[in-house]
């Protein structure tokens, strides 16, 4: 034994990567083949709908190469979470600077843009993720009659909207409705239902907004993007928000933006605006693991609702958008609709894999990448699915009375509305 | 990560380029200021009605 323990030639290799995401895809593929077959079951056997067995709700199948075919069986939001908790590790003081610089090095972080230059004081990398810069480093374009970048990353795509069709790459498109949703909850009752929520418990809360949505959904009131577009308040002023009474008034605020929509066309902010010279336009920004990644307002508007896409998480790589038709339609997304001076204005940060929290500030009850949201929305597909209806795929929620005078959530030029956060 | 930003702004009336407008130029509407695999910051223009 001795002489051939210390004898024998002992060789590594390397397992390949390819094979343990296939091991991993061929086990969820296995798991959710006997999941559909169970429910199937359940179906035939005419039981009623267990919401303490939920099934999940069925993923998109997709179109694609081999690695995007993979891809799609990967439990990504559950990976995306374990990065998260991974990242929340402290780490050891004397191992942070050293990290850090390296992360910077490798992802072309600027170190002397960082708010806190002394890298001791982030615990781990989530929380340098999450970086502020210092004041000043991001100068606005004083000109006012300009969008302002929302945030540092790369311009991926930009035009006009056609026939209310995105472009995600050259010759590949989604439509606008698969983006930001179509179908609005809309009823009169929701206001009470809405207002009761107040300081309830956010899981508590985005279950009764679900049922809210359900309920509206169910009896077929709502109106379509092209009535938003054409300033029909309407319905939409019905509505409630009851979701961001943690956050603070502010005057100053609404009354920049109330002063900046005025400019439009001497007409009221609400004032349906004249369309027939109007258009919609769009643009894409990509943020890279280094860039800086909180998000700021682009313009003085006012956000009346929001969408929450429980997607999925796949990379928003340049890759995997030249490969996966629709790949925002899919990911887990968050829609802040609202108007500026113009007309309608939409802001939808997409997360990824390993970005998959989406933060925003004056929405307190937002949880993204969640099990407890994702659970919810499984709950209102597998209830719209019994009763023979389509799942409207997003849990709306509003900030109607944010505002004194705006009817939504005033956010002034520049101003910081949220992030994204590891896993 | 990504953001994607969908607005309504005016179309505006193309200006001659003979006037002196930089090509594509809308007077009274959306232009932009941008171009495909850019690198941008934070509070820099993408374009002006």
């Amino acid at each position: 034994l001795r002489f051939a323990l210390h004898n024998t030639k002992v060789e590594w290799y390397p397992i390949p990567v390819g094979l343990g995401i296939g091991l991993l895809g061929l086990l969820q593929f296995y798991k959710a083949q006997r999941a559909e077959r169970e429910r199937a079951e359940r179906e035939a056997a005419g039981e009623s709908l267990d919401f303490e067995k939920v099934p999940p709700r069925p993923k998109h199948r997709l179109s694609g190469p081999w690695q995007v075919q993979i891809m799609s069986t990967l439990p990504l939001k559950a990976m995306s979470r374990l990065w998260g908790r991974f990242n929340e590790i402290e780490l050891p003081y004397y191992l942070r600077v050293p990290g850090f610089k390296l992360y910077s090095w490798v992802f072309g972080v600027n170190l002397d843009e960082v708010a806190e230059p002394d890298l001791h004081t982030y615990p781990n990398l989530a929380a340098f993720f999450y970086r502020k810069l210092k004041p000043g480093v991001r100068p606005l374009d004083p000109d006012t009659r300009a969008i302002l970048a929302p945030s540092d990353g790369r311009i991926l795509q930009f035009g006009l909207i056609e026939r209310g069709e995105v472009e995600q790459v050259k010759g590949v498109t989604y439509s606008l409705d698969a983006l930001l949703g179509a179908a609005t909850p809309n009823h009169a009752d929701h206001t009470d239902k809405f207002t009761d929520h107040q300081g309830e418990p956010a899981q508590k809360n985005e279950a009764k907004m679900l049922a809210d949505a359900e309920f509206a959904k169910m009896n077929g009131i709502s109106y379509t993007l092209p009535t938003l577009l054409a300033g029909d308040q309407g319905g939409a002023r019905q509505r409630s928000a009851s979701i961001d009474a943690s956050t603070p008034y502010k005057a100053s605020a609404e009354a920049e933006v109330k002063a900046d929509l005025a400019r439009g066309d001497g007409a009221p902010w609400y004032a349906p605006k004249p369309t027939s010279n109007n258009a919609l336009y769009y643009v894409v920004i990509y943020l890279a693991p280094g860039d800086y990644h909180r998000f700021h307002s682009p313009v003085p508007w006012v956000v009346q609702s929001r969408r929450h896409f429980a997607g999925e998480l796949f990379s928003v790589s340049p890759y995997l958008q030249r490969h996966l038709p629709g790949l925002f339609t899919l990911n887990e997304r968050v829609a802040l609709l609202g108007r500026w001076r113009w007309g309608f204005f939409s802001y939808t940060p997409v997360g990824a894999t390993n970005v998959g929290s989406i933060k925003v500030n004056f929405d307190a009850e937002l949880r993204t990448n969640s099990l407890t949201t994702d659970t919810a929305a499984d709950m209102a597909a597998a209830a719209a699915a019994k009763r023979g209806e389509q799942y409207p795929g997003f849990v709306e929620a509003t900030y109607l009375h944010a505002s004194r005078t705006l009817g939504g959530h005033p956010l002034q030029r520049g101003e910081e509305m949220g992030g994204f956060q590891l896993g | 990560s990504s953001i994607v930003l969908v607005f309504e702004a005016p179309v505006g009336t193309r200006k001659s380029f003979d006037a002196g407008w930089e090509e594509g130029h809308r007077e009274g509407g959306w232009n932009w200021n941008i171009e495909k695999g850019q690198r941008i910051k934070m509070g820099e223009r993408l374009g002006y009605v």
